[in-house]
């Protein structure tokens, strides 16, 4: 028996739409911990890492781990049907091939149910290792979204540069080039808009633009987005929510050939 | 031109 309550519909409506274009099927997992989502895109370039931690939902009930293959696109089209500020209950029973989302609305005078298929999915489920990257740059989630449209416009590419004094991004397409360095600041006035460098070493690598601008769909999850970068592995671009947990995707580089 | 890694080329199954 699964049962997950949370006042927030909105939230999870977010999370789905942050999602649904990079992810066509998943597995959702729940366990003691919360519930989670581990996924691949489809050509295995990108992957999405979702974590919302138990003691983050009104009621969290989840007699034993637990596994469900949805189709992203069709939860995302049923969680539309709530209102951002319905509480949303998620149940399954044991052995059951459904799942039901029920929303109430907040003066509890009208209640919904949408049963859903679950799906068997044959995916892989990776070890993400603990790292420690070379360079962490912390910065207004908006502003890392309208960097990553602008340039997507002009190139396939970014690269990503990372120093003391701050982040570059740059790119380069048959029209032109484009560089935008975004300065360590954290004179501001709201914390959101602070853009705070931590480096090891500086880093510098090249991604697809393409993939970018997919993360930057969770935008509404988050103030601020986390980007992780060593030389030796994926980038990370994490969107924290507040008590919840994360949503975290991570990018294999291109590498000079 | 550049190669693009997959995320298989970073991360192994559990």
């Amino acid at each position: 028996m699964l049962e997950l309550r949370l006042t927030q519909a909105g939230l999870l409506k977010k999370v789905l739409e942050s999602i649904k274009d990079l992810v066509t099927d998943a597995n959702f997992d729940c366990s003691a911990t919360g519930f989670s989502l581990q996924a691949m895109d489809s050509s295995h370039v990108a992957l999405v890492a979702l974590l919302l931690r138990s003691d983050g939902f009104e009621h969290y009930r989840c007699d034993h781990n637990i596994s469900m293959g949805m189709n992203l696109g069709n939860m995302a089209k049923m969680l539309r049907c709530a209102s951002d500020d319905d509480t949303v209950t998620i149940k399954a029973d044991d052995g059951s091939d459904t799942v039901t989302f029920m929303f109430e609305s907040p003066s509890q005078d009208k209640i919904s149910d949408y049963e859903m298929k679950l799906m068997d999915i044959d995916s892989e489920h990776l070890g993400i290792p603990e790292a420690e990257y070379q360079a962490i740059v912390r910065m207004s989630a908006s502003e890392f979204a309208r960097i990553c449209k602008d340039l997507g416009t002009i190139g396939d590419t970014v690269i990503i540069s990372v120093t003391k004094e701050g982040v570059q991004f740059s790119t380069k397409g048959d029209i032109g080039t484009a560089n935008i360095i975004c300065r360590k600041n954290t004179a501001v006035d709201k914390k959101e808009e602070a853009t705070v460098i931590e480096m090891a070493e500086p880093v510098s690598l090249t991604f697809a633009s393409r993939y970018l601008i997919a993360f930057t769909k969770a935008t509404p999850l988050a103030g601020q987005v986390t980007i992780s970068m060593s030389y030796d592995m994926p980038i990370v671009v994490e969107y924290k929510m507040e008590t919840m947990g994360y949503m975290r995707f991570y990018l294999a580089p291109k590498i000079e050939e | 031109s550049c190669l693009q890694k997959k995320i298989l080329d970073y991360f192994e199954g559990d």
